[in-house]
């Protein structure tokens, strides 16, 4: 069983090694509750 | 050939001795405090005893780190062998004799890159001439703890457990371990580049014998500019660059204007990262070949640094650094799976009847015609008619035989309820964990996602990147995998994430984000397998056509977020444990998989 996620576009910043992984066709194992992304909405107010 | 290490090794004890420069420790220490300020990492306030462990405990710290497995002490007579394993990387060392004190003394230089693996697990097998060697035991070392010690002494000797009975010691080992100061990798590094070009061997680099340098590091400049760099590097103006002026010019230019683009032993681009990293990694590449090395590398895990010969001559050639992924998980009889809390590639337990009956159903023509003709219907039949098995009081046998089949993938110390408290095998398979048993990152903070499931994740920063990367069914869309109802064009181009399950996980899943429940679509559909070897066919389009109840919740921080559970052959049922219109936590759980249609 699998389950997938499908967030809005620009909602989320992935983590990197999660995204650097994946682009080798690498899963990556993990645990709930891990860290898996940044809200982007939540980033740029910080940024401004 | 010196390494610029501080070790040195003793004579016939098995346990060798050190040279033990009082300063070494603190020499170590304020050099890769120098070198993180240098980088620009440092808060500039000093080298405080805080700051110092602030630094060890990060992952900011490149160097190399020289192990050496001397010998071990097991409980019965074998022919043992060791690995040590880093992050992708595993080496092992010679097989010993029929003893149960096998002795190796094998050393092998790692490298400690800036925010890489830092655990090394070292791993004892016993042996045996025609089928797989079998681990007996292990043991794990973090590095940075090796930079924090006091003690001048660098050998110690560690408890092996057992892989299987967790706290069960089943012999010990003998290892010794030391960071080699990054001073001395540093003039080190600048002696053996400087020796490559050296054709006279006076020690010193003449105008020539600096071009050719600077040719061996891929660097395509003009004759002037060589000239000019030369000039620049013979501070004294003999006409001559000495080892010092060379480390110096490669320590200034290196951060200017990269000198070494390209490392002259293996190719491979370097400037990725820093100066240090990159040094380290030339170091490292020409002690190959020079007989330092005496434990053999190259295995991407341990378990495949173990298997027999008669396993190694069909599947040696399947394995290299560069075959991780897509290929290996498609196309290997193992499926590579990167550990992210270790940072270690570790091998997906499965078997080999399995993969190969996948194979041929899911990655051919055939295969495919024979899905379309009836198969389908079967593996839906199948599936119920094994959830109404698994429901079943005698099921309850099954369970310690599974446990014990993926003994070191299950552990028992975070299940919420004991093995006899489960009365069939279902409940089991959707068995509880202990409320701490998985901690919620930044629990209080909305903004921050976390991970849904315990599962194999592939995250893509679009749909063109998972379908480049991943998911190989022809058919495959966003408005496929979402239904009409759900999917709007802000998902069409969205992030994909993807939790795949294996029989042996935790098979609840949880919200990734906090928000409120909208809704929730149930599309029906096959119950086709959801291993790689599906998703990366071209002729199954697993997420679009398996039975699937898709979820949406709305958030503050995210906007809209699709939550589909995807069911599988054999585990179809799909139950929830909220409904339409509930407030929920990230981290909080939502539902789970089943065996069942």
């Amino acid at each position: 069983s699998t389950v997938v996620c499908v967030f809005e576009k620009d909602a989320i910043d992935i983590d990197e090694d999660l995204l650097l992984n994946s682009a080798r066709s690498l899963e990556t194992l993990v645990s709930v509750g891990m860290q898996l992304g940044v809200s982007r909405k939540k980033r740029a107010v910080n940024d401004l | 050939m010196g390494h610029g290490s501080s070790k040195s090794n003793g004579s016939d004890s098995s346990v060798p001795t050190f040279d033990s420069k009082p300063s070494r420790v603190s020499r170590l220490r304020h050099s890769l405090h120098l070198h993180r300020h240098r980088s620009g990492s440092g808060n500039g306030r000093g080298s405080s005893s805080f700051s110092q462990q602030k630094l060890l405990a990060s992952d900011d710290f490149a160097g190399i780190a020289l192990i050496t497995l001397i010998g071990a002490e097991m409980k019965f007579k074998d022919k043992w062998f060791a690995c040590v394993t880093l992050g992708e990387r595993t080496f092992r060392t010679a097989t010993s004799d029929h003893t149960d004190k096998p002795l190796w003394k094998s050393e092998k230089k790692l490298l400690l890159e800036r925010k890489g693996p830092h655990i090394a697990r070292i791993s004892v097998f016993e042996t045996n001439i025609l089928s797989k060697n079998n681990l007996v035991g292990y043991c794990e070392i973090d590095l940075f703890q090796v930079l924090d010690r006091d003690s001048d002494s660098d050998s110690e000797v560690l408890d092996l457990l057992d892989p299987s009975l967790p706290n069960t010691v089943v012999g010990k080992i003998s290892v010794s371990c030391t960071i080699e100061d990054p001073v001395d990798t540093e003039k080190s590094f600048a002696r053996r580049i400087l020796s490559i070009v050296d054709y006279n061997q006076d020690g010193m680099l003449s105008l020539s014998e600096f071009s050719d340098l600077i040719d061996a590091f891929g660097n395509q400049v003009a004759a002037s500019k060589k000239e000019e760099l030369f000039k620049a590097a013979d501070q004294n103006g003999d006409g001559n660059v000495s080892m010092d002026e060379l480390a110096i010019l490669l320590a200034i230019q290196q951060e200017k204007e990269p000198l070494v683009n390209s490392c002259p032993v293996c190719g491979e681009i370097l400037g990725k990262y820093d100066r240090l990293n990159d040094m380290v990694h030339l170091t490292l590449c020409f002690d190959e070949g020079t007989g330092n090395q005496v434990m053999t590398g190259g295995f991407l895990t341990e378990k495949q640094a173990s298997y027999g010969w008669i396993f190694k001559m069909s599947e040696w050639t399947h394995f290299s650094s560069y075959d991780v992924g897509l290929n290996a998980g498609s196309s290997a009889s193992h499926i590579l799976v990167f550990d992210r809390k270790t940072k270690r590639l570790v091998e997906e337990l499965i078997d080999g009847k399995i993969v190969l009956s996948m194979r041929a159903i899911y990655q051919s023509k055939i295969g495919l015609s024979i899905i379309d003709t009836g198969a389908k219907d079967l593996l839906q039949s199948i599936s119920e008619k094994q959830g109404r098995r698994m429901n079943s009081v005698e099921s309850a046998e099954e369970i310690p035989k599974f446990i014990e089949f993926f003994k070191d993938q299950i552990n028992m110390a975070d299940v919420k309820y004991t093995i006899d408290q489960f009365k069939t095998f279902n409940e089991f398979f959707v068995r509880e964990l202990k409320p701490d048993a998985r901690p919620i990152a930044y629990k209080e903070r909305d903004d921050i996602a976390v991970c849904a499931a315990d599962s194999r994740l592939m995250a893509f920063k679009s749909i063109e990147d998972s379908l480049r990367f991943w998911i190989k069914g022809r058919k495959f869309s966003i408005q496929g995998l979402l239904g009409n109802d759900v999917c709007s064009t802000t998902f069409v181009n969205g992030t994909l994430v993807i939790f795949r399950l294996a029989p042996q996980d935790y098979h609840r899943f949880h919200f990734p984000v906090s928000g409120t429940i909208e809704r929730f679509v149930a599309i029906p559909g096959c119950l086709y397998t959801v291993n790689p070897i599906a998703v990366n066919s071209k002729y199954c389009n697993v997420f679009t056509e398996n039975k699937r109840v898709v979820s949406v919740i709305s958030t503050e921080e995210f906007g809209k977020v699709v939550f589909i559970a995807i069911g599988a052959t054999m585990v179809g049922s799909i139950t929830f444990l909220k409904k339409e219109g509930d407030l929920v936590q990230k981290g909080e759980e939502f539902g789970y998989f089943s065996f069942g249609g």
